[in-house]
């Protein structure tokens, strides 16, 4: 499954 | 966090260190695209934008605020630099960054529904800085490819940049095999920004890793 992930890279 | 995108995060670390080492030790900024690093200053400042607003972890800080103070740093030791008139940093950096940022206004992760308007500017502006950074190597590129007395430390600068971006992908695949996470966005263009690394590391083998002595 693909989620709406938060921006935690750099 | 994966070991892959640990691995990227510290290459991209010693690609500052690397070029701080270029900049105060050997005095001179021979070599050093004032165009790239200032492109890299946008790309920081305009991604993290979301200091303000979203804490992930301290790791996440402090990597930002470095990257963004570095980059500073660089930007004004290379524009001070007396001893080089950088000539041949002659790329036209507006065909670079106009495209890059009508394709973020068309093409980004806004939810206008959702949040306001400055949650989607910021959107609109992280879409910018990834897609700037996929090309803000190129006048650094075309440096390196006009000079002929480019250091090693220069080549082993961008070698460092580039394996960072070669660990980024192999980390979206881990984590998008694992987590499900999936950002299009930053993999497309991260996808073209290591494929702009491919014409360095041929440069790279012939100049500083055949290089024989004379």
């Amino acid at each position: 499954h693909r989620v709406k992930a938060p921006k935690d890279e750099l | 966090m994966n070991i892959f995108r640990f691995v990227g995060d510290m290459s991209h670390l010693a690609s500052f260190f690397l070029l701080l080492a270029k900049l105060i030790y050997t005095k001179s900024s021979t070599g050093v695209s004032l165009k790239t690093q200032a492109l890299y200053l946008t790309v920081f400042v305009c991604r993290y934008l979301d200091l303000l607003v979203a804490f992930v972890s301290w790791y996440n800080e402090l990597m930002k605020i470095f990257f963004i103070a570095a980059s500073a740093y660089i930007v004004y030791v290379v524009a001070t630099s007396t001893r080089n008139s950088n000539a041949s940093d002659t790329y036209r950096v507006e065909f670079l960054v106009i495209p890059a940022l009508v394709l973020a206004c068309f093409v980004n992760e806004t939810h206008w529904s959702k949040g306001g308007w400055s949650l989607n500017v910021m959107e609109i502006l992280w879409a910018f800085s990834i897609y700037l950074e996929a090309v803000a190597v190129l006048p650094q590129l075309k440096m390196l490819h006009q000079l002929e007395d480019t250091t090693n430390i220069t080549m082993h600068y961008m070698a460092s940049l580039g394996i960072y971006r070669a660990f980024y992908l192999l980390n979206w695949v881990y984590r998008l095999y694992y987590e499900g996470y999936w950002h299009p966005i930053a993999v497309v263009a991260g996808i073209v920004q290591t494929l702009l690394y491919a014409d360095f590391f041929i440069l790279y083998y012939q100049s500083v890793l055949l290089r024989l002595p004379s």
